[in-house]
Formats: structure tokens, C-alpha cells, sequence
């Protein structure tokens, strides 16, 4: 379901769930996330006013009454307690800007005309209702552009998961950036003879999933090379020669020390599954790469050739130290033949005759988000990373949010980091052109 | 609000133009820090 051409209505959909949106600044890698803490409720803007007879293009002053996300309600001046006529905007998009924006560009405040006629003096009036009020920040739409300009062009060559086997990489070609998100064509099988995507993958360009071309070669990662028969650099779709992309235009991930005691072989941990995001299941350390990273195993599933291990940063979000999940009232899942109910840890080391991996390793520092259950967001369904969904926080667990999928089952619910790059406040969708998938069925 | 962001609030001199006429108000807006 398309919500941008259908018009999917945040603001009405807030209105029946309780207004509760996560806020801007959750969201480091957000346009604006930076200056958000300046935008509040009560500040002033100026909004076309579409309630007038005059033919020419008018603005009027708003307050705003509510935030959620990038939208917000607003509130004529001179409506004073009246909410009938308040209004959604987005603050990204709409025609709303810092007071004084108007005369600077030779246009009107008019006030809508059932307010014009309850207005003596309109110059005391608006003395009275503006000095010393706040108003959006000068440089609102400069910073915005800024934030909207990407290290990523179409034809940039990249290492990304090779989605049919995800112990390995593949070289892709970047065919479309939206919003900082990727549309990645695989080089070995991107276009057919007449030019058709035979195969794509979407990611934001901070995922962890993607990498500078010669990254699987440095930490020791397996990639799959490309055909002798595959050229992309012909193909009409890129306008430009390809270009491999390098290290400073991926996210820095956090240094790890890998001394004596790093992850080994063998090690337990906890893991979130990657093919099935809302598992967390017992796992193995299969390999130790270099730079930090190590494959992981799911015990008890995996088929034994390893084409089905995944690559984590030590960092990552999504390994947990043993013990957490009982820790934080969070189901294990655990390997076939076991019950959840009996399941021990010590148990299960000593059956195995394993150890687990030391708590210190891994990154489950509670770094004070700001996302609380009940919040809404825009997120990516990360098994089907083209969707970008309207979603909710249903669990915070230190820097691990679950997020549910708006009118699907439970079952479709994924674990996510809070500083995923795949998650986005309310209204990022409109703000960047991308679709937004509503919520199916009846809420 | 800004405080730590590399931004600050400003009063800021605005001009304000209706069918009436101009003047300017003073308000408080963020700014990067210079």
C-alpha cells in the first residue's frame, strides 16, 4: 500500500493512537536531528493562509500546538482556544517559515478572514502576540538542504550482503539514493538484455551491511566475484563511468581492540537471527575476521556448509551477551531439541563443552535513546529493506528497540538498534520523496 | 535548548509586513554559534 500516493494522513492516524511520535532528535542520522532541540511547542511561523478571497499568495502566523516527528499541528493566531481549525504541517516541506521570512520576500500577512474582522489594530495585535516569542531558526531550510546532500551518487560501486546467501558479499552498483538510502543493483545479475532490474537491494548508506569496494578482502569476509562477462560501465543507466566507492564515505564504526582476549571461535553469545529479525537466539562465534568483525551461527539451524552465517561488529547491536535476554524478560530462542522453559545456560556450556563469550565485549551500554514503547516511527522492514513502514516501538530493552509493523502480526516484529540508520521520525517519508508503506487493514 | 549543539538563541530584529503597513518585532530565534 502506497502511502504517498494514497496520502497516508499522520496526522489523523496520530490522533486516533494518542499523539505519541518519537522525536526528531532520536534520530542521529535524521535531517535536522541537530537543530530539532531548538523546535518547540508555542513557536512562531509563518504558513500560507488559505483562507482568503485575495488572488495573490498570502501567509499568516501559526503556533505550534503539538510535534510528532517532522509534522506539526498548527494553530492560527487569533484562533486563540478554538482547535477546529487547527492543521498538520511538515515542517520539512510545507510552505512554513521563521517570521520575517514574508517581508523579506515581498509577501502579505493577511490574517484568515473570520480573525481579520475581530481585529482592530492589527499592528498591536501582532506587537502583542510576537515580542519576545520564538520563531524557527534562520538558517530552518538552509540546514535542511545541507542534511539532504549525500556522499553517494548513482554509479558508485560498493560491497554489500549478497541477500541469497548472506555469509557473503557481492559487488553492487548504487542506481538510486533516496533520502541517504540505496538502491543497490548486484553487478553480476543487475539488468537483463533489455535493460530490467533482475535483482535489487535496498540500504540506508550507514547500514552495516554495506562497505567500500575491497573491504571483504582487508577483514578476511567472502565475496562472491563478478562474472568476466559483466559491464556495467556500458550500460545506458549510468550516465557516468563507475566509480569504487572508498572508506570515508561509510559510517566509522567504533574501534575494537582485538588482543588476547577478544571473541574466539566456538564462543557463545547471544544473537539477533538475521533472516528472522525478531528472534534472539543461541549462537555461536564461527570465525574471527579482522577489524572487529566475527561470523555468527545460529545454533541448532545452521546447514553446516556456513553459507548461512552472518557478519557482526564486535559494536553491533545485535550480539548479546549470554544470559541477556533472561536478564531483561526477553525469549531465547534455543536450538532444536531444546525447550525454552529448561533452558540454562551453564547447562548448555557444559553440554557442549563451550564457553561463553566475555560480557565485556560487547556493546550493551544503555545510552539514553529517548524512544519509549507506544512511540511511532517510520522503519524499514528490514527483510524486505525497499519498504519503509509506519511502525511502533513496542519494546526498549538498553539500546535495542522492537518495533512492530502497524497491522501486521506480532510475528513480523523485528529488534532493531536504537541508532539504526534504517529508522526515521514521522514525516521523513514526505520530506524525502520515499514511499511510505500504511499500515494494512483496519487499525 | 542549544546549548551544547554548537547553536544559541538570538533576539532577532524581524520585519513583519501586513496590508497595513511594516514594523519589526523582536524574537527569539536558534543560530549556529559564530
Amino acid at each position: 500500500q502506497d502511502a504517498t500516493l494514497a496520502g497516508f494522513d499522520w496526522g489523523s492516524y496520530l490522533e486516533k493512537s494518542g499523539y505519541l511520535a518519537a522525536p526528531v532528535t532520536c534520530f542521529r542520522h535524521a535531517p535536522l536531528c541537530a537543530q530539532w532541540d531548538d523546535i518547540c511547542v508555542g513557536l512562531k511561523v509563518e504558513v500560507l493562509n488559505s483562507y482568503t478571497t485575495l488572488h495573490a499568495k498570502v501567509y499568516w502566523i501559526a503556533s505550534i500546538v503539538l510535534l510528532a516527528g517532522y509534522k506539526a499541528l498548527l494553530r492560527f493566531e487569533g484562533f486563540e482556544d478554538d482547535d477546529s481549525r487547527d492543521f498538520w504541517c511538515n515542517l520539512g516541506t510545507a510552505d512554513v517559515h521563521p517570521i520575517g521570512w514574508c517581508a523579506v520576500n515581498s509577501k502579505l500577512l493577511v490574517p484568515p478572514q473570520e480573525i481579520h474582522q475581530k481585529i482592530e489594530d492589527l499592528k498591536s495585535y501582532l506587537m502583542e502576540r510576537l515580542v519576545g516569542a520564538d520563531t524557527l531558526p534562520v538558517d530552518f531550510h538552509v540546514k535542511m538542504a545541507d542534511s539532504m546532500r549525500f556522499a553517494f551518487r548513482q554509479g558508485i560501486r560498493v560491497e554489500v550482503v549478497d541477500r541469497s546467501q548472506v555469509r557473503r558479499t557481492r559487488l553492487a552498483v548504487v542506481d538510486t539514493v533516496i533520502g541517504g538510502r540505496l538502491r543497490l543493483l548486484y553487478e553480476d545479475e543487475g539488468l537483463g538484455a533489455s535493460g530490467e532490474v533482475l535483482s535489487d537491494f535496498w540500504c540506508h548508506m550507514q547500514s552495516p551491511l554495506v562497505h567500500y569496494v575491497g573491504w571483504s578482502e582487508r577483514v578476511g569476509h567472502s565475496i562472491k566475484r563478478t562474472g568476466p562477462n559483466v559491464n556495467m560501465d556500458t550500460h545506458p543507466a549510468f550516465r557516468k563511468p563507475l566509480q569504487d566507492s572508498v572508506p570515508h564515505q561509510f559510517k566509522r564504526l567504533r574501534t575494537v581492540y582485538m588482543g588476547e582476549t577478544f571473541f574466539e571461535k566456538g564462543m557463545k553469545l547471544e544473537a539477533v537471527d538475521p533472516l528472522n529479525l525478531g528472534n534472539i537466539c543461541v549462537a555461536s562465534v564461527r570465525k574471527v575476521l579482522l577489524d572487529g568483525y566475527i561470523m555468527v551461527g545460529i545454533d541448532g539451524v545452521e546447514i553446516g556448509d556456513g553459507s548461512d552465517w552472518f557478519c557482526y561488529h564486535a559494536s553491533s547491536y545485535a550480539i548479546l551477551p549470554v544470559g541477556y535476554c533472561q536478564d531483561n524478560n526477553i525469549p531465547l530462542t534455543v536450538p532444536t531439541g531444546y525447550v525454552q522453559a529448561t533452558f540454562t545456560w551453564p547447562k548448555y556450556l557444559e553440554e557442549t563443552g563451550t564457553v561463553a563469550a566475555p560480557g565485556r565485549l560487547f556493546n550493551t551500554d544503555d545510552i539514553g535513546h529517548g524512544f519509549t514503547s507506544g512511540m511511532k516511527l517510520e522503519a524499514v522492514d528490514l527483510m524486505e529493506p525497499r519498504l519503509v513502514c509506519v511502525a511502533t516501538v513496542r519494546r526498549c530493552v538498553g539500546r535495542l528497540l522492537l518495533l512492530h509493523f502497524d497491522g501486521w502480526e506480532p510475528e513480523f516484529d523485528q529488534w532493531v538498534d536504537c541508532q539504526s540508520p534504517e529508522i526515521y521520525p514521522v514525516g521523513w517519508c514526505e520530506i524525502t520523496g520515499y514511499q511510505l508503506q500504511a499500515p494494512i487493514g483496519p487499525e | 535548548a542549544a546549548e551544547g549543539t554548537g547553536r544559541k538563541w538570538e533576539q532577532k530584529q524581524v520585519q513583519i509586513k501586513t496590508l497595513e503597513g511594516e514594523f519589526s518585532v523582536t524574537m527569539w530565534a536558534s543560530d549556529d554559534k559564530k
